[in-house]
């Protein structure tokens, strides 16, 4: 279904971007 | 400029992107030796979302009768599945030692891994999209081929019957996805020729009317008609061609953005 793989799809990048987020906060430190 | 052709995959992608560069070069530039974070849940929930997001790929790819689909879709999905596994491993080695150096480098390049399979995914998942769009498309340039044969009201009307719904679905589907382009040009271009096709539409009908009505009362002035109906339904199928290679351009071209 064209929604929900679009939708999974975003919510792939909004982990792996929080991910980020966290590796950076702590090694910008 | 952007970089991501449609409105959708640039939501999805630019975020991302924008982080993982920014991750790189902390990366390059630092190489701090700080102790690294636990990151075992932000890790676990990229996991999650891969393994859901392998699942629809799956579904998709089996629901799908698109051959490139099929073909070209698993693989973006493997490259997703390998890049969560990196992150895993990552945090794992992390776990045990938080100044791990080949755990900063599965990070990254896990990172960088969800982000171009996740593209190659969207990517292959938009261009079979497109491919159902164009398929329509060519319905219509069918249809547009067989205007020259008409030569009766009553063929006319079941031309009509069989044109018209699929002409508006044409017409809704691009006009969709105009607004869905992130290149201005390419936008541009598909409301042109969609414009055009809408001009053209009733002018084509009245075109073989008047031909029909010729070819009844005796045929004088038919090859003149037959002329005027053949130019219509070429432009009809020139603009539908424009439109057709429009909607298959993914990449950019600097100038003409500029």
């Amino acid at each position: 279904d064209t929604g929900e793989m679009v939708r999974q799809a975003r919510i792939v990048g909004q982990a792996t971007a929080q991910l980020i987020q966290n590796i950076k906060g702590e090694a910008e430190k | 400029m952007p970089v991501f052709h449609t409105k959708t995959i640039e939501s999805i992608l630019e975020p991302v992107a924008q982080q993982v560069s920014r991750l790189v070069i902390l990366h390059e530039e630092a190489e701090d030796g700080n102790a690294m974070p636990d990151l075992g849940r932000p890790v676990q929930a990229v996991s999650t979302a891969v393994t859901n997001l392998v699942k629809v790929g799956k579904e998709t790819i089996n629901s799908s009768d698109d051959a490139l689909l099929k073909q070209d879709m698993p693989s973006a999905l493997q490259r997703v599945e390998g890049a969560s596994r990196l992150l895993e491993e990552a945090s794992g080695l992390l776990k045990q030692d938080p100044y791990s150096g080949p755990a900063r480098k599965k990070l990254i390049e896990g990172s960088r891994g969800i982000l171009q399979g996740t593209s190659s995914l969207l990517l292959c998942f938009d261009e079979s999209e497109v491919r159902k769009i164009i398929r329509e498309c060519k319905r219509v340039l069918d249809y547009l081929a067989v205007t020259e044969v008409i030569e009766t009201m009553e063929d006319l009307v079941h031309f009509l019957k069989n044109l018209s719904p699929c002409l508006s679905k044409v017409s809704r589907e691009i006009s969709a996805r105009e607004k869905e382009l992130t290149h201005q040009v390419h936008r541009e271009i598909l409301v042109r020729c969609l414009e055009q096709i809408k001009t053209l539409a009733p002018i084509l009908i009245c075109s073989m009317k008047i031909f029909i009505h010729i070819i009844s009362q005796g045929g004088k002035g038919a090859d003149e008609a037959a002329e005027n109906r053949n130019y219509l339904s070429g432009r009809m199928s020139d603009e539908l061609n424009e439109i057709i290679r429009v909607l298959q351009l993914t990449t950019y071209d600097e100038e003409e953005w500029d």
